[in-house]
């Protein structure tokens, strides 16, 4: 049965079989995408395999790329309100070369929250991440800033629309050196709280999860669909 | 599985034959998110020239099946595939992507002879 099994492997597109620890989280836009072509193709609904509806976008393919990206320390974290720093950097090197790219949005998990635990609330700032000019450092530095957000808590995924950013990443993969993200608090550090932002700072570290939702077009494998429908 | 067929006189003309592949039997549900299987429905069966037209045959089949009965050279007409269905895959790669990738004309809905 082996030989089959790689021969399924590369009808997958997969060099191997992969064998996860365990499994990422799975947004919800994912599941529901899933389980609305299986009710249709059970119905036997007519599906145009090349749109996703529920993305409004042209497509045949969404891969949910993970964060590839570490943590930033640096004095800056101690001053200023400043709650994290972290680079993202995402592999776009699956994408082949003629997958056209629909969309690329990057999600940002800051956690579970509660009305009975609310924390303080946030300013998130993306930037592109640029390369040192100090030789000898290896830390990338925020170069032009992409979005700035406030986030009252409690809060959600949030999501920003990276589409330009990732076709010039696809192009040109030595521009892709990654987002430069930070997260401040915006509360004033009182005498009384000053505990509970190091507390909330460092909850926010271990349950902030970054993903970019990429969806890719394979013309090729479209074709035969539009002419269908026409 | 197979699925019964109606009659024993039946069983061996061309039909769909039902037939689930749990991942769990292969170790695959440890990458693979959903589904939890696939049906790897087949088609199997005769396609005799008397019943190419009541078969959910085209009518290539047809004009086969009366050509073959003309030329025996003329192969027979063959149980195949008539509707299709596609499947979505969501499933984790070895760089811990989550990729759902829809495939079309995977699963076989209808047989017959072509």
């Amino acid at each position: 049965f082996h030989f089959q099994e790689n021969l399924f492997l590369q009808f997958l597109g997969l060099d191997k079989m992969p064998s996860p620890e365990k499994f990422q989280p799975v947004p919800s836009i994912l599941k529901k995408i899933v389980q609305d072509r299986e009710a249709e193709a059970a119905a036997g609904v007519a599906q145009d395999l090349c749109y996703v509806k529920e993305l409004g976008v042209r497509g045949n393919m969404l891969r949910l790329l993970a964060d590839r990206g570490f943590f930033l320390y640096s004095k800056k974290l101690s001053q200023d309100n400043f709650c994290l720093q972290k680079l993202l950097y995402f592999n776009l090197s699956a994408i082949s070369r003629e997958e056209q790219l629909t969309m690329a949005r990057l999600g940002l998990d800051l956690g579970p929250n509660s009305y009975y635990n609310l924390g303080p609330d946030l300013e998130v700032s993306l930037s592109v991440a640029r390369e040192p000019h100090v030789s000898g450092r290896s830390f990338p530095k925020p170069g032009r800033r992409m979005a700035l957000q406030s986030v009252p808590r409690p809060q959600g995924a949030l999501h920003f629309n990276l589409l330009d950013m990732a076709q010039d990443w696809n192009n040109n993969p030595q521009k892709n050196l990654g987002l430069f993200l930070e997260i401040l608090v915006r509360e004033d550090r009182g005498s009384g709280v000053h505990f509970q932002l190091e507390d909330t700072c460092a909850r926010l570290r271990r349950s902030l999860h970054a993903s970019l939702l990429v969806v890719t077009l394979n013309p090729a494998q479209c074709h035969l669909s539009s002419r269908k429908r026409r | 599985a197979a699925s019964p067929a109606a009659s024993p006189a039946c069983r061996s003309l061309c039909h769909r034959h039902q037939l689930f592949i749990n991942f769990r039997d292969l170790g695959w549900h440890k990458w693979i998110i959903a589904p939890r299987g696939f049906m790897a429905n087949y088609c199997h069966g005769e396609c005799p020239f008397s019943l190419t037209t009541s078969l959910n045959s085209s009518s290539y089949a047809f004009m086969q099946a009366l050509m073959r009965a003309v030329d025996p050279q003329v192969p027979q007409a063959v149980c195949i595939p008539t509707k299709l269905s596609p499947i979505s895959m969501l499933y984790q790669d070895n760089n811990d992507n989550v990729i759902l990738r829809h495939y079309e004309d995977m699963v076989v809905d209808e047989c017959g002879c072509g």
